[in-house]
């Protein structure tokens, strides 16, 4: 998290630590799934890692990294990854979201609760505040608890400008949506990929996951873009199927 | 003499019949029919010289030791003796013909001839057990000491009841030692009652009626056994046994009481010594349909079905419990009770219990908990529990319009079952609550 600030236990809930190819997040959906980021699972790059075949750990119920650990990782029963996601495709994030079905359910508690999923349009508006947290870098350095960032929904066509200026050839699809300030240096950032953009529903008081740190042109040097989990809600329900 | 071989019917003549008999005869055919049988003659044809007193050819008959007639002349003719068409009998088997013929046969000087006879005679059955007047004022016995029986060709004797006919078959002894009774009622004497009863007896009188029967015993008056004043029946005594248990042992003039005694097997021993002359007793027994003591619930949650005022042999009740409450035999659950009046007026099974249903410890509910309604711990018919989750982390699932308290209440119902009004036996669901982070995050700063 690029310009954030650490969490304190109990705001962030749901936020899954995960190690596979190297540190992610991930969101609690219900009791035992998981809500993460394709490219944590099956990277674009992933002969750069030493470990090929690595083992997927999730960790829950804590802001601190060495507590988390501590507290033993959650085995997982079952990989699903969005059939529309590209691994092969290095600068293709579209349907960059998965999940993980954990052995068991987890108990929920004061540092561990699901987040919502979001059923309507009105969470992507421009200027829309969320909240991203996770584990990742703050730039140059891995921090040691949670941290997160406020930011807003950012304009689309800002969006796709800005990576124009940047010569970058990544789809900005309709599954997607971004947020930052060029101006401002507060964003997600390497180790945060699977955490989820939670807005706060004021009318109903939840939160709500309405995105999934997916990718980015470095980091806080611009826009953030993420995963449209709106789009993907029938997808998510189908897989963690009615008892969910 | 000539003897005829025994047969049942045969013919006698004269010598020479039809041709005039020779002078200068006599001869005796004895008849003989077999035991049991007399003899009958009848002559047929009857043709002797006629003379005064049958002096000179005659026939004589005799049996048993007694001339039953001298005979001469000819049948339809009023000169000398014919016998006619007389039948002729004898007592005993044996019949004798003797025919006399003289020297000559001659009727004013004039040589006659005559035919001779030709009789027929027959066996016919004689009674043995007809009243021998003669015999008794002979002294002689009767031929059966009790009862005498005449067949055809024969006899025999038998006893009164209680008496054996000795090995001479005519003579009988008092045998009492295995007196069968076996009708439903029914009349019981010592021997000779109201006579004196033979001394020495050793007598067992034996009632047995159908299973489900009870046997009751009235005595009858005159009651008469010896006694003693200060000795308890020393002499000659009655008992009566049922279901192998002594009833009492009687005696003097005191009729025993009417016994009921609850079995469809009832023994009189009466065993009497060698002298005395009371007169006995005699009892009337007659039976009735055993009865079984009146069903009675041991608890106030059992329903006897349809309870009758009686129950006999064979009669049942079913038992049924209020709701909420289960049949118990012992440790035994039962799913229905049946009992059967048995024959001794036993039922066949005990009565039950009825044993409050219960729906045992409430199953454990995940993420969630339950509290009692009614008494703690107690999980009984008609007691209730409320389910609910661990908020704020869980909320239970509930249809639309219904509340989670009315979704949570389960009751233990008459089958033992909990159950929910809504959902019966389904149990609730804790779901994980979303988005409702206990301490959200917040800035102060602006």
């Amino acid at each position: 998290i690029i310009g954030g600030q650490p969490a304190r236990p109990g705001n962030f809930p749901w936020q899954a630590f995960t190690t596979i190819y190297g540190p992610g997040g991930g969101a609690l959906l219900g009791d035992r799934w998981i809500l993460t980021a394709a490219h944590t699972i099956y990277p674009k790059y992933p002969n750069k890692g030493k470990n090929t075949n690595p083992r997927t750990l999730v960790f829950l119920g804590h802001t601190n990294m060495e507590q988390i650990q501590k507290l033993g990782h959650h085995p997982v029963r079952r990989v699903i990854i969005h059939p529309d996601y590209r691994q092969e495709e290095p600068d293709n994030f579209e349907g960059d979201i998965a999940l993980l079905e954990l052995e068991n359910s987890v108990t929920l508690g004061p540092e561990l609760l699901p987040i919502c999923l979001p059923d309507n349009e009105t969470f992507y508006g421009q200027g829309l505040m969320g909240y991203v947290s996770g584990f990742g870098t703050t730039g140059n350095r891995i921090p040691f608890h949670l941290r997160f960032v406020r930011l807003p929904v950012a304009d689309r066509e800002a969006c796709q400008r800005w990576l124009w200026t940047k010569k970058d050839t990544s789809p900005f699809s309709q599954n997607m949506f971004c947020s930052g300030d060029p101006a401002v240096q507060q964003d997600a950032c390497q180790g945060d990929s699977g955490g989820v953009f939670a807005v706060r529903d004021r009318n109903r008081d939840i939160w709500v996951a309405t995105g999934i740190v997916s990718w980015g042109i470095g980091c806080g040097e611009g826009y953030g873009f993420y995963t449209k989990v709106l789009n993907y809600v029938d997808w998510i329900k189908k897989e963690m199927g009615d008892e969910n | 003499s000539i003897y005829l071989p025994q047969k049942l019917y045969g013919e006698v003549t004269s010598p020479l019949y039809p041709k005039p008999y020779p002078s200068d005869l006599e001869t005796t055919t004895v008849i003989t029919v077999p035991m049991g049988y007399r003899v009958k003659l009848v002559f047929w044809q009857f043709d002797v010289e006629p003379s005064e007193g049958c002096l000179y050819d005659y026939v004589k008959i005799s049996a048993d030791k007694q001339t039953l007639g001298r005979f001469c002349g000819q049948l339809d003719s009023p000169l000398g003796n014919p016998p006619g068409s007389k039948e002729f009998m004898s007592q005993g088997n044996k019949m004798l013909l003797t025919f006399h013929t003289d020297f000559s046969n001659e009727e004013n000087g004039t040589i006659m001839f005559y035919k001779g006879f030709l009789a027929y005679y027959q066996a016919v059955d004689l009674d043995e057990c007809a009243s021998q007047p003669n015999s008794v004022e002979e002294g002689l016995q009767p031929r059966c000491q009790h009862l005498c029986h005449n067949y055809v060709g024969g006899y025999f004797c038998s006893c009164h009841p209680g008496y054996e006919l000795q090995k001479d078959g005519q003579s009988c002894q008092a045998e009492c030692s295995s007196e069968l009774y076996t009708e439903p009622s029914g009349y019981v004497s010592s021997l000779e009652y109201p006579q004196p009863y033979p001394p020495d007896l050793r007598c067992n009188y034996s009632i047995r009626v159908e299973r489900g029967l009870t046997v009751h015993l009235k005595f009858l008056d005159p009651f008469e056994i010896d006694d003693h004043q200060q000795v308890h029946c020393p002499y000659d005594q009655l008992q009566i046994y049922a279901n192998g248990k002594n009833l009492g042992e009687f005696c003097g003039k005191q009729r025993p009481p009417d016994l009921d005694t609850s079995s469809n097997a009832v023994d009189l021993l009466f065993f009497t010594d060698e002298s005395g002359d009371s007169r006995g007793w005699k009892l009337h027994y007659t039976t009735e349909t055993i009865k079984c003591p009146q069903p009675k619930a041991l608890d106030e949650f059992t329903i006897i079905q349809d309870p009758q005022p009686q129950y006999q042999f064979r009669d049942y009740f079913t038992v049924t419990c209020k709701q909420g409450y289960q049949l118990m035999e012992g440790n035994q659950a039962l799913l229905s009770f049946t009992a059967v009046c048995q024959h001794d007026g036993t039922w066949h099974r005990a009565m039950p219990r009825c044993k409050i249903k219960n729906c045992g410890q409430p199953q454990s509910l995940s993420n969630g908990d339950f509290r009692y309604i009614t008494t703690k711990g107690v999980t009984t018919y008609e007691a209730s529990i409320q389910y609910h989750c661990h908020e704020p982390y869980y909320k239970m699932l509930t249809r639309a319009g219904s509340s989670e308290s009315m979704r949570g209440i389960y009751t233990c119902t008459a089958q033992g079952i909990w159950k929910n009004e809504e959902e019966g036996e389904k149990m609730p669901r804790c779901l994980p609550v979303c988005g409702k982070p206990v301490n959200p995050v917040t800035q102060k700063e602006r």
